[in-house]
Formats: C-alpha cells, structure tokens, sequence
C-alpha cells in the first residue's frame, strides 16, 4: 500500500511539472516551475540532470518516480 | 571533498525539490 501511495504522489508531482500533458518533462518545463517552488533556476537544473539518469533531455514518469523513490527512502519524511 | 557540501549535493537540492512539492500540494488549500 506503501508503494501505491508513494506511486500516487509520484505521478501527481509529475503532472504539476507535466504542464502541457506531454507525458515526459522536458528542461524548459522544469524551468517553468521557478517561481511557483522556492527554488533557484540553477537548483531546478540540477534537479532535472539528477532526475534525468540517461541524460537524454526529457524526464519520463518512470525517472522521476525512481527519484521520488531515492528521496524518499534517503530523506526522512516529517 | 568541496563537492560535498550540505545543501548543494544532487541529493540535497532532489530533497529540497520533492519537499516543496509536498508543501505545495499540502500547504494551500
């Protein structure tokens, strides 16, 4: 249950990024949401070149859920 | 290591950037 909740969350967080519903996020998208989250455009970047483990320039829901993963089983959740 | 600060690892900003989103989404109404 664990796992579905944490999938949930995944792609919810992946369609705020996903503006256009394109269903993979691109960097100029990740770029768009500065201003809507209290980070830096260079943080963004560095997220989205974390996220984007093939380095091929788009983030797919399967990255980001891996990463959604990695941070939740690294960071504890208050 | 230079590259370890605290804050500005991959991992520090991918945990900065998911808590803000989990903020978002719980913080407004």
């Amino acid at each position: 249950q664990g796992q579905q909740t944490m999938l949930g969350k995944a792609n919810e967080f992946f369609q705020i990024c996903d503006i256009e519903d394109k269903g993979f996020i691109a960097r100029c998208d990740m770029q768009r949401l500065h201003g809507e989250l209290p980070l830096s455009q260079e943080e963004l970047e560095k997220v989205f070149d974390t996220l984007d483990a093939d380095g091929n320039g788009f983030l797919t829901l399967e990255e980001f859920t891996t990463g959604f993963s990695q941070f939740l089983h690294g960071e504890e959740i208050p | 290591d230079p590259n370890m600060k605290a804050g500005t690892t991959s991992e520090g900003v991918l945990a900065n950037f998911f808590n803000s989103l989990l903020s978002k989404k719980t913080g407004s109404p």
